[in-house]
């Protein structure tokens, strides 16, 4: 059970504040906006409205005490900055900070941030790579051409068992392997060679990129 | 190679513009923002400046004719709705539209929107999940219990076989299976049981999320 500060309860923010919260841990939520920190009430464990690039406003707060601080102020740069140069002075071990573009999170490195995040960035990439691949559901890159993908069965593969589908068999052999089955709310790991696949089924694959999107493409 | 429109160049839409194009496929990127547009020049195969909410506008730039429609207007819930309606009523066969919050993702919904993603809330939930396992890079949920994680090996099993640190061996039984090791630029399906880790090595795992936290606690 970590002690967190997070400062800016935007759409980031506010949601990070949730989670970890939900997670069992201890959070303190900072915003600057009345409305924004009335909504946090009763969701994390003390949401306070304050100018968190005043220093006096964090040390009455005990921000120094925390073991993490998430700076999730998103458009106003400067805010940003002065935010996580404060944390960081005040001796926090772990900073995570968010940037909007590469020089506001070269700074925010320079500054002594542990971890420079681009939420909106990361996404902008995941969903440019995934538009075209609808079966597609989640990608992890392992390396630029191997990775491991969620999968929703392909209508041609409904009613075959995984080995007719070519899917079965020891994935060093053919570069492909299927390494759990998702049916409803049950997860099958390693599934047989003859287990028949169903409309709705989840496929979690591991291998090469263009093997893989060999199995989507239709 | 696919036509794409993404109306609305913040920090997501500018990404997905930007991705898409070096792809390989045709990008039009309009906002209502002169330098916003000018940042897309030459990144993209057309940047526009104009009022999305104007179909005349939309009109006139062709849009109808695209494959798939990119809605990253992000503040103005009013706005990314008008545009979803607009493009939709002109027949995109494919829309993505961002939402703030759940009512505002519900209302895209029903109007018509093929997807709708929340990349802030989505990274917000990521970031609070790998905050205190910075041995897993990533995480792919299967679900709420079950997923893959990459995991760069942790200090206690350096110098082991996989099967010594007990990551070997059937995941059906284990409830955990490594099925990749990645080692600089090379990556092993399914490795040996007899493989010695080394320092610096990333292991795909699937299986319950409690007994992956086990392996990368201290
Ligand atoms: N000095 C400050 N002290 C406290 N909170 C601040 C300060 N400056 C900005 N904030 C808060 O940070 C929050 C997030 O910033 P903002 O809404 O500008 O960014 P955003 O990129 O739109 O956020 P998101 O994408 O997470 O919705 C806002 O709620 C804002 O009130
Ligand atoms: N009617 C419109 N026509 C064209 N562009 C629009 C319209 N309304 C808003 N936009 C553009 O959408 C873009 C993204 O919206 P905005 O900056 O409000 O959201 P944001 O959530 O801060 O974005 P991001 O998080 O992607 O940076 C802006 O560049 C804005 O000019």
């Amino acid at each position: 059970k970590k002690q967190v500060t997070v400062v800016g309860l935007g759409r980031f923010g506010s949601r990070i504040a949730r989670t970890l919260y939900q997670l069992g841990h201890d959070v303190m939520a900072i915003d600057q906006d009345e409305a924004r920190v009335q909504q946090m009430m009763g969701e994390v464990t003390y949401a306070v409205r304050g100018d968190a690039t005043n220093e006096a406003v964090l040390r009455e707060l005990g921000v120094h005490n925390f073991d993490v601080a998430i700076v999730a102020i998103g458009t106003n740069v400067q805010a940003s900055i002065m935010v996580s140069v404060l944390l960081k002075t005040m001796g926090i071990p772990y900073i995570v900070s968010r940037a909007n573009n590469e020089l506001h999170g070269n700074t925010l490195e320079r500054i002594g941030c542990n971890k420079v995040v681009y939420p909106e960035m990361e996404m902008g990439v995941r969903l440019a790579h995934g538009l075209f691949n609808p079966n597609v559901q989640e990608h992890m890159e392992i390396t630029p051409s191997f990775g491991i993908s969620r999968i929703a069965v392909p209508d041609k593969y409904t009613g075959m068992a995984l080995a007719e589908a070519g899917l079965a068999g020891k994935g060093d052999r053919n570069g492909l392997l299927v390494v759990a089955l998702k049916r409803g709310d049950e997860v099958t790991l390693s599934p047989d060679p003859d287990e028949k696949l169903l409309v709705g089924d989840i496929l979690v694959v591991v291998g090469w990129d263009n093997l893989v999107s060999k199995i989507t493409t239709t």
